[in-house]
C-alpha cells in the first residue's frame, strides 16, 4: 500500500480511528457540483454562522466521537455510542476547519432548479455538520488522509497508477486542494469594511498614491501605496497604507484596471466631500504555502525578490501568493537585501509550512524612497 | 483565523444522481 502523508497510521484508517468533538450542529446549503474553492469556503463560512451561536450567546452542544475511516466518517453520542449520522466517505464532498471548528460536508441528493429557471442545472443539496475541537485542524488532515487513502484504492482498482496521478495533482491540476488563506476571512469580516467621508477644498486631489493588487489577488482592487503627507487622506486619518479601496463615492472599482480606478479619484478632483469605501489591511500580507515535501513544485517564479508569475490552482496560488509582489521574509527572515540566488535557495529548501511575508513591489520602492509616488 | 479546504478527489468521479439519502 502506498503511504499517503497525514496524522494517521495507514492501517489504523482502513479500520477507522476515533476523535472526540463538540457537535454544535447541521445546516443545509444548495450548490454546484463541483464549486470552485472560494465558492467553498464561503459556502463552510455560511454554515458555521448559521450554526455557531453569536458571541457571548450559550453555544447548545453535544460530546460525540468522530469515527473517520476510509469507508466511513460517523457521529456518535460519546456517552451511548449511538450513532448520530453515518456517511459513506465518498459521499463527503469537502471539509474545512477555521480555527477551532471543522465544517463537514456531506452531499445528501440532487435536487432540480425550479423549472422557472431557463437550464434545468443540476443541484447538490449539501448537509453541513459543524463541531468544535482544539484539533479540528488535526481531524481535518486525517479525513484528507483517508480521501486520499481511499481514492488511491478506487484508481488502483481503476488500473491507474496512483503515482502518476499524483505527480499531477502536486503540479496543481486537481485533486485533493488544500485551499489556506486568510484573505476571505479578513475581506468578509465587516469590522474591517469601512466608508470614510474626506472632506477637502475644491480643486484639491485626495492624496493618495494607488498601486494593483496583483494577480492572484482574492479581491483585485486598488491598494492605497501611500498618501500625501498633509493631503486630505492623511488628515482624514482614516486611511493608511495597504488598505484596499473597494468604491468612491459609491462606485465599486473592483475589477477595474489600475488606470480606470486612478482616472476615477482624478475625477472626484472637483468636489468638496468624497466617500471611500475601503477594506483595511495591513501593508504587508502573509501567504502560507502547505507543502510537504521540497520535490514538490511551489508554483511560482521569482525574479530579484519579486513574484513575476504564478501557476494556475498550484499550492503557492493556493496560499495566498500574488504577482507583483515583493518577498519581504521567508519563513521569518528578512530577504529584503539578499542576492537573487540565496532568495531561490531558501524557498527550494523550504517546506511543510512556507510563510511568506510579502507587499505590492511598488509600494516597496515608494516606502524605500527608489520611487517617486504620484498622488491623484 | 485561517480556513482550510480539503476537497475529496472521489467527488469528481461521482456520478450525478448519487449521495447519501
Amino acid at each position: 500500500l502506498q503511504e499517503v502523508p497525514g496524522p494517521c497510521d495507514h492501517e489504523d484508517l482502513l479500520d477507522g480511528v476515533i476523535f472526540g468533538a463538540k457537535y454544535l450542529g447541521s445546516t443545509q446549503l444548495v450548490s454546484e457540483r463541483n464549486p470552485p474553492p472560494s465558492t467553498r469556503m464561503a459556502q463552510a463560512r455560511e454554515a458555521m454562522d448559521r450554526v455557531k451561536a453569536p458571541d457571548g450567546e450559550t453555544q447548545p452542544m453535544t460530546e460525540v466521537d468522530l469515527f473517520v475511516s476510509t469507508k466511513r466518517v460517523k457521529v456518535l453520542t460519546a456517552d451511548s455510542q449511538e450513532a448520530m449520522m453515518d456517511h459513506a466517505l465518498q459521499t463527503i464532498s469537502y471539509i474545512a476547519d477555521i480555527g477551532s471548528v471543522l465544517v463537514l460536508m456531506a452531499r445528501r441528493r440532487l435536487a432540480r432548479r425550479p423549472a422557472s429557471q431557463a437550464h434545468s442545472h443540476r443541484l447538490y443539496k449539501i448537509l453541513c455538520h459543524v463541531f468544535h475541537s482544539e484539533d479540528a485542524q488535526l481531524i481535518a488532515q486525517a479525513i484528507g488522509q483517508a480521501f486520499t487513502v481511499a481514492y488511491s484504492q478506487f484508481l488502483r482498482e481503476s488500473g491507474v497508477d496512483p503515482n502518476q496521478v499524483g505527480a499531477q495533482q502536486s503540479q496543481g491540476a486537481a485533486g485533493p486542494g488544500h485551499l489556506h488563506n486568510g484573505d476571505l476571512d479578513h475581506f468578509s469580516n465587516s469590522e474591517n469594511c469601512r466608508e470614510v467621508c474626506i472632506e477637502k477644498r475644491r480643486g484639491e486631489g485626495l492624496g493618495v498614491a494607488l498601486v494593483e493588487s496583483g494577480w492572484g489577488s482574492l479581491l483585485p482592487t486598488a491598494v492605497i501605496a501611500n498618501l500625501l503627507h498633509g493631503g486630505p487622506a492623511e488628515r482624514s486619518g482614516a486611511l493608511s497604507i495597504g488598505d484596499r479601496l473597494t468604491a468612491i463615492n459609491g462606485t465599486s472599482l473592483v475589477g477595474l484596471s489600475l488606470a480606470a480606478c486612478q482616472a476615477a479619484v482624478r475625477e472626484v478632483k472637483s468636489q468638496t466631500l468624497v466617500t471611500l469605501s475601503i477594506i483595511h489591511c495591513p501593508p504587508v500580507t502573509t501567504a502560507i504555502i502547505r507543502r510537504p515535501h521540497t520535490r514538490e513544485q511551489l508554483g511560482f517564479c521569482v525574479e530579484d525578490g519579486i513574484i513575476c508569475s504564478l501557476l494556475r490552482g498550484g499550492i503557492a496560488e493556493r496560499g495566498g501568493v500574488r504577482v507583483g509582489h515583493r518577498i519581504i521574509e521567508i519563513n521569518g527572515h528578512s530577504v529584503v537585501a539578499t542576492p537573487h540566488a540565496r532568495i531561490i535557495e531558501l524557498l527550494t529548501e523550504a517546506h511543510t509550512e512556507v510563510h511568506i511575508k510579502m507587499m505590492p513591489a511598488a509600494t516597496y520602492r515608494l516606502l524605500t524612497g527608489q520611487e517617486q509616488p504620484v498622488y491623484l | 483565523s485561517a480556513l482550510t479546504i480539503t476537497v475529496n478527489p472521489m467527488e469528481k468521479h461521482e456520478e450525478p444522481g448519487r449521495g447519501e439519502e
